[in-house]
């Protein structure tokens, strides 16, 4: 299961123009000048994951997810992302698998999987086949890293307990 | 549970090892704080750098403690594998020997799992599979697909 | 004291806009959460850079923070002169465009008052009226005086 | 007031041989690899100054400050610093200041002024007479600068009223 596709729509820094990523299966370099956008990108990763922790997205609210460009906020913010799945590593019938999460400015959520309107816990069913959650330890936000680093003995302790 | 906690905690640090060698030439391992109280003791982790004693990896420099964190979350991983990595500037507090090293086993293990990493380092960049740049454009972040000699530092 | 206060934070949101003018082209300020409450409301800082909305300091990216941040404290700064900056990597998260600005600051800066940096960057080390490389030899940390055509990367 | 002189000897990384910085008045880069001792240079500026917080200096007790090679401690760590007075910011009658501090396997510090053995708090008014702190704005340690962005409106309150 690898990441094909991604597209985001009025999410965060992202407007109305919607802007799609095609991904290959290797090494991927995301660069660009400060305040381009790069985090935000993570960001939709993990949202479209059915992240609910407006901390773990950087903002103080759900509804800052969806964009504001100073004049006024966007009616809701849309995240896709399509998964490679050849080799049927997740319960689905197909190749592909695309999720999608859309929020509006009351901070309600719809999600879909492959076109089909699905519950949140659903996705997260379908995800953890794959072992993939927004909160997994192959995802490190900007700055994470030295948290690690400070970690004392006892949280050392639970983070390898829980992989157990 | 103790029994899993134990092969658990020793398969990490088996891979820890593996990854911080490649990483620095160096050795590292976890161990428990207190070994008289296995069932609740914590876990320190333990780095030696190359020609320098082992040191607690709280008492390093910020670039050593950043590549050790980074392996350590690899070794992690390994033990429930999902099939991509994304990192957002793990190498900001790298020097330019570290990022190289980081880059070049990043390169070797994307040929198995997809890695998508953020940074501004052109030795990031150089390796890349694929290169994208992301930007502010009338307000909203675009993206342009580039090669590295198109977004050379003017 | 509230009237000392709030001359204080006039001085303060003025220096901090003309740094960080200087540094992005952007605006920024300090302003009170409460307008109601003067005696007891927090203190907010609102930057707006080029082209985009003014929003609060802790919600734009991480190198726009570190920006911001700098500037902020050198406002801090400038009511209190010491004769000397220590810096330890500020430039971590910024780009070439923001290091570039924050080395040409400092060198103009540095006829007044001493500043040290400690900074990975060729950008920051081209600037340098004296460049001093801190090494590890035999266990122990050792100084050189170079020059940047010395320190290339290899 | 600005710094000329710095030497270490025994101060963390820093060993037996001693290592002596001649400093300008310009702007000063100090760069080199990962674990070189560039941020221990920081500390012992900080140490000098009368810093007794293990935390601020980076270790878990004042002892750790002694250089350890592996085989075992030094018997003491020592800093000097020789501060400008041509403008006479300090209030000693001599164009330079030197300050040493020396610090025990014990964690037990002595400091001396211009060679004259000195008390710490005699250090801090002589220091603070050109607003000279160890935990000043002036001197921002690896990492600090994002723990400033992260400040809540409270504490930018008290921040400012500080300096008031
Ligand atoms: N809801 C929103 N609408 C519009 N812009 C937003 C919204 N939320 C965040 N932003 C803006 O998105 C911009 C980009 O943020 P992001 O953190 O992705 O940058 P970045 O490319 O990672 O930069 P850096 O290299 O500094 O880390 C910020 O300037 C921020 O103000
Ligand atoms: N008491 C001590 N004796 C010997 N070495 C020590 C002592 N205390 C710290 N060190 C070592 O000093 C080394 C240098 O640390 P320092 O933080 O100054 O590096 P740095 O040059 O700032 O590196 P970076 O670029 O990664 O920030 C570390 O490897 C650390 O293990
Ligand atoms: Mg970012
Ligand atoms: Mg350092």
């Amino acid at each position: 299961v690898y990441i094909k596709k991604l597209s985001l729509h009025g999410f965060k820094s992202f407007g109305q123009r919607k802007v799609t990523f095609e991904l290959l299966k290797g090494l991927i370099v995301i660069t660009g000048p400060n305040g381009g956008g790069k985090s935000n990108v993570l960001d939709a990763i993990r949202f479209v994951m059915g992240e609910l922790s407006p901390h773990a997205l950087r903002v103080g609210r759900l509804s800052e997810l969806v964009h504001d460009d100073g004049k006024g906020r966007a009616a809701y913010a849309r995240v896709s992302i399509t998964l490679d799945n050849s080799e049927k590593a997740l319960p689905i019938e197909a190749d592909e698998v695309t999720i999608t999460r859309k929020i509006y400015q009351n901070g309600e959520s719809e999600y879909y999987i492959n076109g089909r309107s699905a519950s949140r816990g659903e996705l997260l069913m379908l995800l953890s086949a794959a072992n993939i959650r927004s909160s997994g330890y192959n995802i490190l936000p900007q700055g994470a890293i030295l948290n690690i680093a400070e970690m004392n003995p006892d949280d050392m302790r639970k983070l390898i307990e829980d992989v157990a | 549970k103790l029994r899993a906690f134990f092969t658990t905690m020793e398969k990490v640090s088996e891979k820890f090892a593996a990854y911080f060698n490649r990483l620095t030439n160096g050795v590292a391992w976890l161990r428990l704080v207190d070994e008289t109280k296995p069932s609740d003791s914590g876990v320190e982790v333990i780095v030696q750098f190359p020609g320098k004693p082992q040191r607690s990896l709280r008492s390093v420099s910020g670039g050593e403690r950043s590549v050790a964190a980074v392996s350590l979350l690899m070794a992690l991983q390994g033990l429930t594998p999902a099939d991509f990595y994304i990192f957002d500037e793990v190498d900001a507090h790298m020097d330019v020997a570290y990022t190289v090293a980081l880059a070049e086993l990043l390169k070797e293990m994307s040929k198995k799992t997809q890695i998508i990493i953020v940074s501004l380092k052109d030795v990031l960049a150089e390796k890349a599979d694929q290169l994208i740049g992301v930007y502010i454009d009338r307000g909203e972040s675009r993206i342009i697909k580039t090669k590295l000699e198109d977004v050379a530092v003017d």
